[in-house]
């Protein structure tokens, strides 16, 4: 993962927290 | 109005008030970022940032075209890659700690999907719908299945397999912004507009 670029990184981080938060409130 | 200063944190600001402010149903908005490859001479676009919102009904489309074992198995292969990567994730962030895997347990739908794989993807010299939409210096705007399944793109040939209906490509300065949606969405100088005014701007990533 270290080889990925920081933007897609930030964005995948974002991605995954924001499914959490949608499953959640399901 | 040109806004000088510009981070990941406004991009994604940018991002989340094209769609979540717009009248339509977007299910995702990209920015595509250009880049110079120096030792080609060419223009690359790659994934700047994006913000995912979802569609409205992800019960719609479902088992449209895949038998329900296919549906099985490929939602399998998806949640082990969302695993993977959420682990890989928290291992990066210092305070991840308490990892449950109810997100993951739940369906990774298709536009998801697309969203995820996006990531992944960067188009050169005016290939696919972005590439495209840079080179000739104007939106493109596709609305119907018919006419994705039908276009020259791969990118528009895929959005269609995973149940888009409408994808357009705003050119930016720097970029691309691409904005996709399970509903039939027409042309609109509202959303030019919006792009025009939220995405005018110099880029600093830091």
């Amino acid at each position: 993962l270290s080889a990925v670029p920081q933007a897609r990184k930030a964005s995948l981080a974002r991605f995954l927290e924001r499914r959490k938060e949608r499953v959640v409130s399901a | 109005e040109t806004m000088p200063f510009f981070n990941q944190e406004s991009l994604q600001q940018r991002l989340q008030a094209l769609i979540d402010g717009a009248r339509e149903s977007w299910a995702y908005a990209i920015f595509w970022q250009s880049s110079v490859v120096d030792f080609a001479s060419q223009t690359v676009l790659g994934w700047g940032d994006g913000y995912y919102k979802g569609e409205e009904d992800k019960n719609k489309r479902r088992g449209s075209s895949s038998s329900a074992a296919n549906f099985v198995a490929e939602q399998e292969h998806r949640k082990k890659v969302l695993r993977e990567l959420n682990s890989l994730i928290s291992g990066v962030q210092a305070s991840a700690g308490n990892g449950t895997d109810d997100a993951v347990d739940e369906e990774v739908t298709d536009t998801e999907w697309f969203f995820l794989i996006s990531m992944t993807q960067s188009f050169v010299n005016g290939n696919g719908l972005p590439g495209l939409a840079m080179y000739s210096s104007s939106p493109i705007w596709v609305t119907g299945t018919e006419k994705l399944a039908a276009s020259q793109c791969e990118r528009a040939r895929q959005a269609q397999g995973f149940g888009l209906q409408t994808i357009v490509c705003i050119p930016s300065a720097n970029g691309v912004v691409e904005l996709g949606s399970t509903e039939l969405i027409f042309q609109s100088s509202d959303l030019m507009n919006k792009v025009k005014y939220l995405f005018n701007f110099n880029i600093d990533m830091g």
